[in-house]
């Protein structure tokens, strides 16, 4: 998935249907749209109202033909269906009216479909290149038994987060509270570490030696550190990088080799050459991570990245390794990178760098970054709260 | 129903090509200056996109895509679509 880079602040949006298609039943299209907007938020706690009349709405839905005042023109039946506005540019979806849009049929152009791929873009979502993502820029046709694609699902949550507001049963449940956080002398001596990655569970894993430790919100949950070995038997200690991928597989890497899970179950023959799997890869990287920019995969190592996508043939394109530099901020010699609540974070011995996917920079916060990882993922109180000196 | 013949011209495919993001807005003044290798890496990129075979070629399985009824909205756009932003 790709995502635009803008994203609406609230979460409880407005819109309005201020002109109908022709040829269509205005309540039937009101179902339609209103169908469209569910399978969005029936995945993340987005909530889609109707309005009328002369009300200021976020979305505004309109069937025109030809130039329609926003210097895009229509081109009549076929071509171009819909076109719909990032948040940054309104929100706003326009569809042809020299389509036959159809409700429930197999001919003409479904309306349902093309309403749900369009408010995607009205959401922040561009277009993807996995074919059977409802953000795939084709038109698919009507399908009755149309559900989102995991593509689709990941993108909007990356943007909106997981659903976790399932009606009125649901409503006003707040997400079970970390335990207290224990200081772990190890971590708090030493804060560098071998990798960081998150579990398909949402569990957010420190390497460190022969180690592990699991991280809450305020620092490292309790019966921690254990023996990597004692979860992941097959692994050898002081990991190189690891990720969990969409298909929610963690990949583990050392050296020349890299090694598959799911959870800690090793799924296959492992290891692995890094050359074999993931061809265009180096050995001994410094760091890996999927980019919630795109969801594809990224590779650090010294002062270069790669982007890896197992869709793509080849996986890695020509014009990469790119210099870290790009990522604005972020040094070289990173030793761990891992996607934490729509951040993506970046270790070097004892700071982070928190990088902000959306505005393409390490954010500007107070305190600035370098941050102590000490102090704030290890949960030492007795680490540096401020900014720490950037390595030279 | 698929048209009898799916030949599309290189003007026509860089149109395509300029509406969906894979090269430069085109006008009266810059059009002569869009070079073959140019046309061709767009295609290139176009069809790595789409999921087609990569040939850089105007061939039939390119034109039948182009010719696909589609969203409006550019294929390139944030961050990835500018070789100069800041990513």
């Amino acid at each position: 998935y790709a995502l635009q880079g803008s994203r609406w602040r609230t979460k409880n949006l407005t819109y309005k249907l201020s002109k109908y298609p022709t040829g269509l039943n205005k309540q039937e299209v009101d179902k339609e749209i209103a169908k469209a907007f569910s399978v969005w938020s029936g995945e993340t706690d987005l909530t889609f109202t109707p309005k009328s009349g002369y009300e200021n709405v976020h979305i505004e839905i309109r069937f025109e033909v030809g130039e329609h005042g926003d210097g895009d023109p229509f081109d009549g039946p076929g071509g171009t269906l819909a076109h719909a506005y990032f948040p940054v540019y309104g929100g706003d979806a326009h569809f042809d009216d020299s389509e036959r849009w159809t409700i429930r049929s197999y001919r003409g152009t479904n309306l349902f479909q093309v309403a749900a791929h369009e408010f995607g873009h009205s959401l922040g979502l561009s277009h993807s290149d996995i074919k059977s993502a409802l953000m795939a820029p084709f038109y698919r046709g009507y399908d009755p038994y149309f559900t989102l694609d995991q593509d689709d699902i990941d993108a909007i949550q990356a943007l909106y987060g997981k659903k976790t507001n399932y009606g009125p049963r649901g409503q006003g449940t707040t997400s079970r509270p970390s335990p207290p956080a224990e200081e772990d002398p190890e971590l708090c001596k030493d804060p560098k570490v071998d990798a960081m990655f998150n579990t398909k569970d949402g569990d957010t894993i420190v390497f460190k030696g022969k180690h592990y430790w699991k991280l809450t919100d305020n620092g490292v949950a309790s019966g921690y550190p254990r023996r990597i070995s004692s979860t992941w038997k097959e692994l050898p200690s002081n990991i190189d990088a690891a990720f969990t991928y969409r298909n929610g597989k963690t990949y583990f890497f050392k050296g020349t080799q890299y090694w598959r899970y799911i959870n800690s179950t090793m799924d296959g023959d492992y290891p692995k050459e890094i050359s074999d799997g993931f061809t265009g890869i180096p050995d001994h990287i410094d760091a890996a991570t999927v980019w919630t920019g795109n969801g594809k995969i990224y590779f650090y190592k010294g002062t270069k990245f790669w982007r890896f996508d197992p869709a793509s043939k080849p996986p890695v394109r020509s014009n990469y390794p790119k210099l870290i530099k790009n990522w604005q901020g972020i040094p070289d010699h990173v030793n761990a990178a891992v996607t934490y609540k729509g951040y993506t974070y970046f270790f070097q011995d004892n700071a982070y760098y928190r990088f902000n996917d959306r505005t393409f920079s390490v954010d500007v916060a107070e305190p600035a970054f370098p941050r102590s990882t000490a102090y704030w993922w290890f949960g030492c109180k007795s680490a540096n709260r401020g900014t720490l000196e950037p390595r030279r | 129903a698929t048209p009898a013949n799916l030949a599309i011209s290189d003007t026509t495919a860089a149109n395509y090509l300029a509406q969906y993001g894979y090269l430069p807005p085109t006008n009266p003044e810059n059009s002569a200056f869009l070079s073959s290798e140019r046309l061709t890496a767009a295609i290139e990129e176009f069809q790595a996109f789409a999921g087609i075979n990569i040939t850089g070629e105007l061939n039939e399985e390119t034109a039948k895509l182009m010719a696909t009824p589609r969203c409006g909205v550019k294929d390139k756009v944030g961050p990835a679509a500018d070789g100069r932003s800041k990513r």
